[in-house]
C-alpha cells in the first residue's frame, strides 16, 4: 500500500522524539550531512529494536512504531 | 534488570515516603491502599521498611500533575509517557510523578491505568532500578495490565533489587508458606469509618533490640501477642513469630519483618475479626490493622479510637469472640468488652479479670481464642476458661501448643 507522505513525515517526528526521551539520541540540528544523522537514528532505532526484542533493521517498520506508541514509563531505557 | 549510572541506592534500611496529593480519578484510599501495597512488594524481598510521612521532607516524594510540573520532563497528557520516577538521591532523588492526565484505577481494565502497577515500577526506579529488557518484569518500560490479585515480584525484579540491597534480614530456614486465601467476608453496615488522624512524627513503631530465638520446648516460654489468623494460629514475642497451621504439620519459625515488613517488633496485644479477614496489631498506644499480608491503608491509629481512656497508655491483651462479635481487652488488672458492631466500648467497662474470670487473678500478658475456648497466657502458663460461663477449665503451660 502507498505511504502518505504526511503520515510518514509524522511518524518521522514523533520516532525522534521517542528516541531523544529514551535512547538518548541527539540530532545535530545544524549539521551539514543529513546521512550522518540517519545513520545515527537508524543506529538508534536498532538499539530500541534489540531493547524489545524486535526485528533489528534500524527501519521505522510498522511493528517498531507500535511498540513506541505504547504507553510506558518516562525514565529513559538505556543508561544515559 | 539494570540500575541506573554508578548504581545509586538508599544507603539506610528505613525510607520514609510521602503522598504529597490524591488524583480525583481513585478515592484517596485506594490510592494509599496502592501505595503501600506497591511498597510492600520491594520490602518484602530486601531489608528495607518503608513509612509514611504526612508532613515535611520524605525521601520518597509521590504526587500527581499533568504536563510541566516543575522538572525538565513534563508529561505529554493521555496516553504515551504515564509516570517517571528519579534515582535515590538527595532532593528530588527517589521522588515518583505520576501523569495526572492519565485515568488511574485500582482496577485491571480497559480504560485507565492500574496505580498500584505504575506505581510498583516507578518504585523501583526510587530505590535504583533502571528498567528491564525481560518481557513481563515489573522493570519493564512498557505498562502491561496484569493481574493484581495475588500479584508476585517477578524473579528478575528480585534480583535486580537484591543486587542492590540483598536479602531480607532474618528470613526463615524453611520457605515461609503463604497465608491461606482470603474467604469471603461479612460488612457489618453499623460499623462507621474512623477519621484517620495524620501524624506529624513517623509512624513506625519504635524498633526494639533483638535477642535470640528462644526454644519452643522452653519451660519458661512467654509471649507478647497470640492471634489466630485464617484459621491458623500465630504467637509473638519480640519479633519472632511461631506459626501453627492446620495445613502443614510442625510448627513454622518465622519473623514479624517476614510477613508484615513495615511493622516493627514487640505487639503487645493482637486479635482476629475472622469474618471480616482482619487482624489487629497494638503497640503502646496505637493499633495496626491487617488482611493478611496487606496492611490497611489508614493506619495506624491511636487506641483511644476505640474508647479507651486517655488514661490506657497500652494493653496487654485482646481476643476476639467470634459468636458475640464482642473482643475483650485485657489491661492491668482490668478489662473492656468491645461491641465490633457498633464499634463502642460496652457500658459497664472496664471491669476487674478476677470478678468475671474465676481463676484468674492476675494480668493477662496474651489471648486466644480457639475452638469455642479462651485461652489466657500469663508469664509461662495458659488458662483454659469456657467462654460462656467465663470458669476455668484447666492450666497448662503456654507452650503446649507446640507439642513439647
Amino acid at each position: 500500500f502507498p505511504v502518505v507522505p504526511e503520515k510518514e513525515k509524522e511518524d518521522m517526528q514523533f520516532a525522534k522524539k521517542y528516541l531523544e526521551n529514551f535512547y538518548d539520541f541527539k540530532e545535530e540540528k545544524n549539521s551539514l550531512f543529513k546521512s550522518k544523522n540517519l545513520n545515527h537514528m537508524a543506529e538508534k532505532v536498532r538499539e530500541m529494536q534489540s531493547f524489545f526484542g524486535l526485528e533489528v533493521t534500524g527501519k521505522l517498520n510498522r511493528k517498531t512504531l507500535d511498540m513506541m506508541k505504547q504507553p510506558r514509563c518516562g525514565i529513559p531505557d538505556i543508561r544515559a | 534488570y539494570s540500575t541506573f549510572p554508578q548504581s545509586p541506592k538508599w544507603r539506610k534500611e528505613d525510607v520514609t515516603y510521602r503522598i504529597l496529593n490524591y488524583t480525583p480519578d481513585m478515592l484517596q484510599a485506594d490510592v494509599d491502599e496502592a501505595i503501600a501495597k506497591a511498597f510492600q512488594l520491594w520490602s518484602s524481598v530486601t531489608p528495607l521498611r518503608f513509612t509514611r510521612l504526612y508532613s515535611g521532607q520524605a525521601d520518597i516524594m509521590i504526587s500527581f500533575a499533568a504536563g510541566f510540573h516543575g522538572d525538565f520532563y513534563s508529561f505529554d497528557g493521555p496516553g504515551g509517557t504515564l509516570a517517571h520516577a528519579y534515582p535515590p538521591s538527595s532532593g528530588i532523588g527517589g521522588d515518583a510523578h505520576f501523569d495526572e492526565d492519565e485515568n488511574w484505577t485500582k482496577f485491571t481494565t480497559y480504560s485507565g491505568y492500574n496505580l498500584f502497577l505504575v506505581a510498583a515500577h516507578e518504585l523501583g526506579h526510587s530505590l535504583g532500578l533502571g528498567h528491564s529488557n525481560v518481557f513481563g518484569a515489573l522493570m519493564y518500560p512498557i505498562y502491561m495490565a496484569t493481574d493484581t490479585r495475588d500479584y508476585r515480584l517477578p524473579q528478575d525484579d528480585i534480583d535486580g533489587i537484591q543486587a542492590l540491597y540483598g536479602p531480607p534480614r532474618e528470613s526463615p530456614v524453611l520457605p515461609t508458606k503463604a497465608f491461606p486465601p482470603q474467604e469471603p467476608t461479612e460488612t457489618t453496615s453499623a460499623e462507621a469509618p474512623t477519621q484517620m488522624l495524620p501524624r506529624e512524627e513517623p509512624t513506625a513503631m519504635t524498633p526494639s533490640k533483638t535477642p535470640a530465638r528462644p526454644e519452643d520446648c522452653d519451660p519458661h516460654l512467654t509471649f507478647d501477642a497470640i492471634t489466630t489468623l485464617r484459621g491458623e494460629i500465630l504467637f509473638f514475642k519480640g519479633s519472632y513469630v511461631w506459626r501453627r497451621s492446620p495445613y502443614f504439620s510442625g510448627i513454622e519459625h518465622d519473623t514479624i519483618s517476614s510477613f508484615w515488613p513495615s511493622l516493627a517488633p514487640g505487639f503487645d496485644a493482637a486479635y482476629e475479626i475472622d469474618k471480616k479477614d482482619r487482624v489487629l496489631f497494638f503497640k503502646d498506644d496505637q493499633y495496626w490493622a491487617v488482611s493478611g499480608y496487606n496492611i490497611e491503608p489508614g493506619f495506624p491509629r491511636p487506641i483511644q479510637n476505640l474508647g479507651f481512656p486517655t488514661s490506657v497508655r497500652k494493653i496487654d491483651a485482646a481476643v476476639h469472640d467470634q459468636k458475640t462479635k464482642k473482643t475483650y481487652f485485657f489491661a492491668g488488672n482490668k478489662y473492656w468488652s468491645f461491641n465490633e458492631n457498633t464499634q463502642s466500648m460496652e457500658r459497664g467497662y472496664p471491669r476487674k479479670i478476677a470478678s468475671d474470670f474465676q481463676g484468674i487473678g492476675h494480668r493477662v500478658d496474651a489471648a486466644l481464642q480457639n475452638n469455642g475456648l479462651f485461652y489466657f497466657f500469663h508469664e509461662s502458663n495458659q488458662y483454659e476458661v469456657d467462654i460462656k460461663s467465663k470458669k476455668l477449665i484447666r492450666t497448662m503451660k503456654s507452650n503446649s501448643w507446640f507439642n513439647c
